[in-house]
């Protein structure tokens, strides 16, 4: 058994061969190493379990080829609304925001919930306040769009495929 | 949706996720990336879960307090309740995929999907980094 352990995901879906470019596929292997490297500094210079899995989460957040964060996809209205959550084991405390849009990372603002409220779940605008008030990153919402995932909406609202499909092929 | 779990020196687990949600989202949906229970669930007697698919699906399974449950209280290994607990969520019409780590270090994953990005890395473990089903 390892003294520590970093496991990651960046999304699941219809996920082929024979639809990715090299280009892509290098991008997200690219990805999920730096995310792996910014969990693994931590975890083996003797840091916590809570902090590895932050900073591995912000680093994919600020991939634009995962759906989190810059790179997320969009709404029917054209914008982004993020969702996060976080929970240490050790207390099972734990802390999570759902429609944040302008945070920029919005597992950190997750975290603040936990360590810097009362509560477990915040939403929206309120939680957008409280990121704001606890001195987060902000960023203005359109960090976070990128080209493809418009296009992605866009496919949607031409074919009349539903949200499934799309995701499922983007995965 | 992006998350890790992971285990630290001491022996204590966490999780995280984080999402965008899905494309085309209305009405102020919410899926289970920030549900306490649902897509995300750290617990030092079982496990550390972070999932990502069909979101409604895994509200209702309750997909990672459901694992952890079944690890801390069945005995199962992280791979066998995540197997199980996928099973059932694709049972309801959901896909998806999960990450584990536990409190003596054990990885696994579990998806139902032909691919998910993932990887996990370890002491003195070989790192691993995926994205098609059958690597």
């Amino acid at each position: 058994q390892s003294d520590w352990t970093l496991v990651i995901h960046g999304g699941a879906g219809v996920i082929e061969r024979e639809r990715m470019t090299p280009e892509r596929e290098a991008a997200a292997r690219a990805g999920l190493n730096a995310a792996l490297d910014a969990g693994q500094k931590v975890l083996s210079g003797g840091g916590t379990a809570l902090d590895a899995v932050e900073a591995a989460v912000k680093v994919l957040e600020d991939d634009p080829n995962f759906n989190a964060g810059r790179g997320a996809v969009y709404t029917y209205d054209g914008t982004n609304e993020l969702d996060a959550a976080i929970m240490d084991g050790r207390t099972r405390a734990a802390g999570a925001v759902a429609g944040v849009t302008r945070t920029r990372h919005p597992v950190s603002l997750a975290r603040k919930v936990m360590e810097d409220s009362p509560h477990v779940f915040l939403g929206g605008k309120g939680a957008d306040q409280f990121s704001a008030e606890r001195g987060l990153e902000q960023v203005d919402p359109a960090w976070f769009g990128t080209p493809e995932r418009k296009r992605q909406l866009d496919e949607l609202k031409a074919k009349d495929v539903s949200w499934f499909d799309v995701d499922m092929k983007y995965g | 949706t992006v998350g890790a779990v992971a285990r630290d020196q001491a022996g204590h687990v966490a999780a995280a996720t984080s999402t965008g949600g899905i494309t085309g989202k209305r009405w102020g949906r919410i899926g289970d990336a920030p549900i306490i229970g649902a897509g995300t669930y750290a617990d030092d007697r079982a496990c550390a879960v972070s999932a990502t698919g069909s979101g409604e699906f895994f509200i209702r399974e309750g997909v990672a307090h459901e694992i952890c449950a079944r690890v801390r209280f069945a005995g199962e290994t992280l791979k066998q309740a995540g197997d199980t607990v996928m099973a059932e969520t694709k049972a309801l019409g959901g896909s998806g995929g999960v990450i584990l780590t536990g409190p003596r270090g054990e990885i696994a994953w579990s998806f139902n999907t032909p691919g998910m990005y993932r990887g996990h890395v370890s002491a003195g473990g070989k790192r691993v980094v995926a994205i098609y089903g059958d690597e």
